[in-house]
């Protein structure tokens, strides 16, 4: 779960 | 999305608004980091840089341009407009001690070797460290004008609500960026120290001064 997201934050 | 992390957005927008108001109306950008704004530019166009590769949201889209367009703003106002005011004197934390380490820090612990993703693990790493010249400077002089302390203030709220945003997406077993949660926390604790200042002095009307 602690890898590769798309960067969705800001 | 959820309500953490919109607060923290709101807090993040809240503090760019307090800051500029603060230079407009009183004309005077004294007691504020130049350096700090200028390293977070950098930060901004180097995370946003993605406005012209991918969307996510319209939402996400309109904050980043405002974002970059703020701070840009904050740049012009301190190094332009009201110049004779700033107090490059007290400014002088060296910035290249921040800006090389993250450039290294960011070709070393990166997810992926692309362009894009070094320039956004880069800005993560600079944010988490940009405010060091700010505080800096307020170590430096001894004390801060209440609305530069209510700036500070905000920008660290928009920090501790996106470690809440982070605890409440672990548990909805949303995907979450390692990088990102290592360097926020670093971040979030580096105002820890002015915090405890804020919460015992500000907010009971006194002047953020800091003890001799």
């Amino acid at each position: 779960r602690l890898k590769s997201t798309t960067h969705d934050e800001l | 999305m959820n309500i953490f992390r919109l607060l923290g957005d709101l807090s993040h927008l809240l503090a760019i608004i307090i800051l500029l108001l603060k230079i407009w109306n009183s004309r005077s950008c004294a007691g504020i980091s130049g350096r700090s704004q200028f390293l977070f530019a950098i930060v901004f166009t180097a995370r946003y840089l993605d406005l012209f590769f991918t969307f996510i949201s319209l939402y996400n889209t309109v904050m980043k341009i405002v974002f970059l367009a703020t701070s840009y703003g904050t740049l012009y106002l301190m190094y332009i407009k009201f110049k004779a005011t700033y107090d490059s004197n007290h400014d002088t934390f060296r910035i290249e001690f921040l800006i090389l380490p993250a450039i290294a820090l960011a070709l070393l612990i990166n997810e992926e070797f692309t362009v894009i993703e070094i320039l956004w693990t880069f800005s993560i790493y600079l944010e988490s460290v940009a405010i060091l010249p700010q505080l800096f400077m307020v170590s430096k002089t001894g004390e801060a004008e209440s609305i530069t302390s209510h700036y500070l203030f905000a920008l660290g709220s928009y920090r501790a609500l996106y470690i809440l945003n982070w605890i409440y997406r672990w548990f909805l077993t949303e995907k979450l960026n390692a990088i990102a949660i290592v360097a926020g926390i670093v971040q979030t604790i580096l105002y820890c120290d002015f915090f405890y200042l804020y919460l015992t002095k500000v907010l009971k009307g006194k002047k953020l001064q800091l003890p001799a």
